[in-house]
C-alpha cells in the first residue's frame, strides 16, 4: 500500500491512498485504502492521514478518522494522536502503520509493525527517507 | 509560504538482515522520485489534491511497491486494486476497489471524486465509468511483477496445504 498527505501554499489538505490489498484475498475482500475514514481522511484545521495494515481493524477502528478526531475534540497534538491511534488498532489485533499530517504541515508516523517505508518534504525541509 | 508533503509506502515486517543495501537504495531511491513528483506541484504553488495524486502516481508506477504495477495477486491470480483520495478543502472524496485496467487507480479515485455524484466504485462498474472517463487503460497483465507472483505461490502452497491435509508434504 502506498500513501500521500499534503498540505498546500493556501493551507488546505488532502490525503490519498492506493493498494493491491492482501495476497491470496478472496471473496471480493476489501480492506481500508478505499473506505473514507478508516485508510484514508482529510480535514482542513485537523489533518490528513493514509494508512496501511490489515486493514479490518483500520476499518474497525475508523482509523484514520479518529486521528482527525483526535487532533479536534481531543486537542492532542498529530504525534499524540497517531500513536494513541495506532495503539488502539493493535489493541484489537491489527498491526501496521499510518502517516498524519496537521494543519501547519507537521508530519507525524504512527507504527506498530517492523517498519514501514516513509518520507516527507517540505518548503523548509530537504527530502527525507526512512525504513524502520 | 508553507508546505509539507509526508508519504508511505507500506508497513510490515521489514527485517533489517534481510533487506540488502541494494533493495534499499530502491526503496529510499522510489519514495524520493515519489517525493520530488509531489514537492515540485507543491513548490509551485500547487493544490494538495493534486500533489498527492501524482505523488501517488509515481509510487503506482514503481513495481517495488503494493499499488498499480507490483500489486499483490489475489487467490485467484489476478490483481485488483483499490484507491481513494479525500479534499480536506471540500471533504470530496472518492475510492474505488477491485478495479483491474486503470494504470494509475488514485486517478480513477479522483474521477468518482469529481466526475461523479457518488464516493465509492467498484470492480466492473468502476472498470467501466474509467473508460467512460477517459482515463489510461492497460491490460490486466501490465500489472504483473514476478515478485508478486512467486509470493501468491507460496502463499497458496501454505493454504492449500491447511485446507487439504493429503498434501501436507507434496
Amino acid at each position: 500500500t502506498v500513501g500521500a498527505a499534503a498540505l498546500d501554499q493556501d493551507g488546505h489538505l488532502a490525503a490519498a491512498t492506493s493498494t493491491g490489498g492482501t495476497t491470496g484475498k478472496r471473496w471480493g475482500r476489501v480492506g481500508d485504502s478505499p473506505i473514507i475514514g478508516a485508510g484514508t481522511y482529510a480535514k482542513d484545521g485537523a489533518c490528513a492521514v493514509s494508512a496501511t495494515g490489515t486493514g479490518e481493524y483500520f476499518i474497525r477502528e475508523s482509523a484514520a478518522r479518529q486521528v482527525c478526531d483526535r487532533v479536534l475534540w481531543k486537542g492532542q497534538t498529530i504525534a499524540e494522536a497517531a500513536q494513541d491511534t495506532i495503539m488502539a488498532v493493535g489493541a484489537i489485533g491489527g498491526d501496521g502503520g499510518l502517516i498524519a499530517m496537521d494543519a501547519a504541515g507537521e508530519v507525524a508516523f504512527g507504527l506498530n509493525d517492523l517498519g514501514m517505508y516513509r518520507g516527507t518534504v517540505s518548503a523548509e525541509t530537504p527530502i527525507r527517507t526512512a525504513i524502520f | 509560504k508553507r508546505w509539507a508533503l509526508a508519504i508511505h509506502g507500506g508497513a510490515g515486517v521489514i527485517e533489517r538482515e534481510k533487506l540488502s543495501p541494494e533493495k534499499e537504495a530502491q526503496y529510499r531511491a522510489g519514495l524520493s522520485a515519489a517525493l520530488s513528483r509531489g514537492q515540485a506541484v507543491l513548490d509551485k504553488g500547487g493544490t494538495a489534491v493534486d500533489a498527492v495524486e501524482a505523488t501517488l502516481r509515481v509510487l503506482e508506477d514503481n513495481p517495488l511497491f503494493n499499488a498499480g504495477k507490483g500489486a499483490v495477486f489475489t487467490a485467484d491470480g489476478v490483481n485488483e486494486l483499490d484507491a481513494a483520495i479525500m479534499d480536506g478543502a471540500t471533504q470530496k472524496a472518492g475510492a474505488v476497489a477491485g478495479v483491474t485496467r486503470t494504470k494509475n487507480p488514485v486517478s480513477l479515485a479522483r474521477a468518482v471524486m469529481e466526475k461523479s455524484p457518488h464516493v465509492l466504485l467498484a470492480r466492473d462498474g468502476a472498470d467501466r465509468f474509467s473508460v467512460e472517463k477517459g482515463l489510461e487503460q492497460v491490460d490486466p497483465q501490465y500489472f504483473f511483477t514476478q515478485p508478486r507472483w512467486d509470493q501468491l505461490q507460496a502463499w497458496r502452497a501454505k493454504n492449500l496445504a491447511a485446507v487439504d491435509q493429503t498434501h501436507l508434504f507434496g
